[in-house]
């Protein structure tokens, strides 16, 4: 089973 | 003052209608530089980035770095008024709010449109986005991307892309069935637009929502090449080169639990 990871894991807010 | 002119209206647009479905509102960044543009969905799970070098403009003045915050439903509805090979001349005061479009028929120089676009105040989060080394880069004709990509949603909600030193391999699984593509690396001497190019240091595979995937493939309009750029466990990165710059996408994918 996966599950859909996000952008906020691999990059950081400015 | 900003004033940038594109001799082809169909640039601005195609770029416009690529990011269409995901991205409701996004700042269009202008800068002596060119023109770019950055936004990520509410799902926090796809980013477009966008970049047009001045020298993607017949004309370019930027006196002051100025960004331009659209919708871009209203900013398609006046981009969808011109021909596409009509002359587009885009322009804003330094602290105006709105933002004026000029069409120019280059078929017929006595017809000159003119829209102005209200500019919204976004409140756009900007990402740092760390330097990546991909360990597998596949590059390949937008429209067999774009192809396979529509080919395989129709089977499932998720498609994995598996780079091998020797292929690339999409596979959809769903209810109905499963079905995959696979693509060996080939290089067509002389039509090299046609050639399927695969670099794997270290062979990748990742899952996505085919969904997102769908929304990258709708800027193949505006290159004939695409390049996917893998790396085991993070966002691939998608890119179409532009004349004078580049279109592209980060998709995060989905992680085995």
């Amino acid at each position: 089973k996966s599950a859909q990871s996000s952008l906020l894991n691999f990059f950081s807010k400015t | 003052m900003f004033e940038a002119k594109l001799n082809e209206a169909s640039v601005f647009k195609k770029i416009v209608e690529s990011v269409k479905d995901g991205f409701k509102n996004c700042n269009f960044d202008c800068s002596e530089e060119g023109i770019s543009m950055e936004s990520m969905d509410d799902a926090h799970i796809a980013l477009v980035s966008m970049k047009l070098g001045v020298e993607a403009f017949s004309s370019y003045r930027c006196d002051r770095s100025i960004s331009l915050g659209l919708n871009i439903e209203s900013l398609l509805k006046v981009l969808r008024t011109a021909n596409n090979n009509d002359v587009l001349t885009m322009r804003a005061e330094d602290d105006g709010d709105l933002l004026t479009l000029v069409f120019e028929d280059s078929s017929n120089p006595d017809r000159i449109s003119e829209y102005n676009l209200k500019l919204l105040n976004i409140d756009q989060e900007h990402m740092s986005i760390p330097e990546q080394e991909y360990t597998a880069t596949v590059t390949l004709p937008s429209s067999e991307y774009q192809r396979i990509i529509r080919d395989l949603t129709q089977l499932g909600d998720s498609i994995t892309i598996d780079a091998a030193k020797d292929g690339v391999r999409f596979t959809a699984e769903g209810d109905i069935g499963s079905g995959s593509v696979s693509l060996k690396a080939n290089t067509n001497v002389g039509e090299d637009e046609k050639s399927i190019d695969i670099a794997v240091e270290e062979p990748v595979a990742l899952g996505f929502n085919s969904k997102y995937l769908t929304q990258t493939c709708k800027a193949a309009p505006l290159a004939p090449r695409v390049s996917l750029n893998m790396c085991k466990r993070i966002p691939i990165f998608i890119s179409y080169k532009l004349q004078a710059g580049h279109f592209s996408f980060f998709l995060a994918p989905q992680i085995s639990e």
